[in-house]
């Protein structure tokens, strides 16, 4: 299941709709500190179905809309897409013949969630199992490796590190 | 189950006897388990030995050589299950030059197998890349994602 | 004691106001007590807004931004009661360019007040000193030391 | 009580002895990963007192002791060296009037531990009770920031944040 783009409008510091193809191979991001850089990791954990807002460095879920800025008031409402290859198969039957799925998540500030597979509304569930299918969701924690966290695998306990092992299996 | 555990352990402990040295220019290591006996339950230990030096308690590798380490075991657990991307996050931060361009070269390597997204803010892991993204806030607060260079794959 | 605590967390309040936007190059930062009216036990936050932002949750800083509001408040704290020397290890490994040249000036203003040893890998940090080591390793696994280039300062 | 000398020999991968002139200013040591940089924080903190070997990445104080190399065999004891000017006079009467300090502990592998200021027997106790004097010391939390350390004023909760403002008083 290749990813094929990301998109993003007002989530976290990306007030207006940004998107980013992803290529095969090497894809490398860069920029000045506090930028945004690993906000976008921040959307793509969140469009896969984080559930803890703290995963995502936030006390809050509200903390993921544009909070505004010195020139720009906030906003009401955060949304990120994945858009994937269909090349596995191994998706609901509704969408099995479609070349690509694009998967959304839209937050609004009173707290009203949506899900999408390509423009059908859907349950949180649903996405997380899609990904869960795919190879990439919360129980791949070595496939994404946040800002501080690649010493987590040496300093675990030997317990710990078995789970990683384990849940790769 | 048993057997899966054990078949798994295997693949990974191999992968990362592999790739350790590729990485370290040298050296070696490996996983043990710290109660072969009872497989479900078993904790998983990391020995590690960079060249040149003698086999000590993990904890008195530097910082530089504790990112390596991991880099190498995760890439070692990412072979032996690929998922489509796998993102890292300044996971280089701590690494000398030389450690740079090994960590460079073992990226593009495993970018046969799934998509890398790297952030990373290191010239040599930059230069490793297909496509490149800057990301700027010309704009206080605000987040904008500009120039983007293609490497060797069209976008 | 309830005066010398309340002293003390002034005097620390009014240097990491100070700090923090010559790191920052703008912004503003301030320490708040949890518990204003229990002076005894109350806990220290951090306030901390970086240029052009609106103030938000600590947490949501980037790795860079909480590196070098870290290292305004440690500063801040020295400044309050300067020990003879101070070390610094890799505190800048999250910094790019602009926040490592201002860190490496914010280095130097600190070493009027005292000795500062800093360890680094990178290039601004480097520049800023009065002497500088290098460690090696020619032999494996035996270090040793090299190269003392000397500033401004003899040695 | 300014630092004017750190000397190590046998002390992690300082197998021959070192020596390293501090002077005024910025000192700033560079060097590949591995090489022994933070080795050299390591042996500052342990002269200074440092009590437990977890402080200083070891499991066991033995583990200071260099343990070997490709080429060259364990040693059997470990020494550092820190020289220090007094201008302060704050020290035990018996030094008063030396112009600098040596303070001196030395670990052999049998377990053997030995402290001494201007070359005379002295109990770690002194070794502490001296360097709290100066101002750097295990309480100064804030004055030797570790590798990996510095995150830890700002991911700490507010009591453990005021309880090293406190210790700075
Ligand atoms: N809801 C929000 N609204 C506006 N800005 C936000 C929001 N959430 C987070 N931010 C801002 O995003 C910035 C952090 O961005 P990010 O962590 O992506 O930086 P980065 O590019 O990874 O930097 P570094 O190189 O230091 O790791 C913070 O300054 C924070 O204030
Ligand atoms: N007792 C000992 N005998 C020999 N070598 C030792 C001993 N204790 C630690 N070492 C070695 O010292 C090395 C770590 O040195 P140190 O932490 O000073 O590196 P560093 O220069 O700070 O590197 P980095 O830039 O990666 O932080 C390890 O490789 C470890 O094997
Ligand atoms: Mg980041
Ligand atoms: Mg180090």
């Amino acid at each position: 299941m290749k990813l094929l783009r990301i998109e993003l409008v007002g989530f976290k510091s990306f007030r207006t709709k940004t998107g980013l193809e992803i290529g095969d191979g090497v894809t490398t991001i860069v920029g000045p500190n506090g930028c945004g850089k690993s906000n976008i990791v921040d959307a793509i954990k969140w469009c896969i179905g984080a559930q803890s807002a703290k995963d995502l460095r936030g006390k809050g879920m509200d903390e993921l809309i544009f909070a505004g800025s010195e020139t720009h008031r906030a906003m009401g409402m955060a949304e990120v897409s994945l858009t994937m290859q269909n090349d596995r198969g191994d998706v609901p039957a509704a969408f099995r013949d479609h070349a690509e799925i694009k998967v959304t998540r839209r937050l609004y500030r009173d707290g009203e969630s949506e899900y999408e597979l390509n423009g059908s509304k859907v349950r949180l569930r649903d996405v997380q199992e899609l990904f869960l299918g795919t190879g990439v969701g919360s129980r791949e924690a070595y496939s994404i490796i946040e800002q501080g966290r690649i010493g987590f695998i040496v300093s675990a306990r030997p317990e710990e590190r078995r789970l990683i092992i384990e849940e790769a299996a | 189950s048993r057997e899966l555990f054990d078949e798994t352990f295997k693949v990974v402990d191999a992968e990362f006897q592999r790739i350790f040295p590729q990485l370290f220019r040298g050296g070696r290591a490996r996983l043990e388990l710290t109660d072969p006996e009872n497989l479900l339950e078993t904790g998983v230990d990391i020995i590690a030995q960079p060249p040149g030096k003698r086999l000590q308690n993990m904890n008195l590798l530097s910082g530089g050589e504790k990112a390596l380490t991991a880099v190498s075991l995760i890439f070692a657990i990412f072979r032996m299950r690929p998922t489509p991307f796998c993102i890292l996050d300044e996971v280089d931060a701590p690494l000398d030059e030389a450690n740079e361009s090994r960590f460079a070269e073992a990226v593009r390597q495993m970018s046969q197998l799934s998509q890398m997204l790297v952030i990373t803010h290191k010239r040599r892991t930059m230069e490793a890349a297909d496509t490149l993204y800057g990301v700027t806030m010309e704009e206080p607060g605000v987040s904008k994602v500009v120039g983007v260079r293609l490497g060797n794959t069209p976008v």
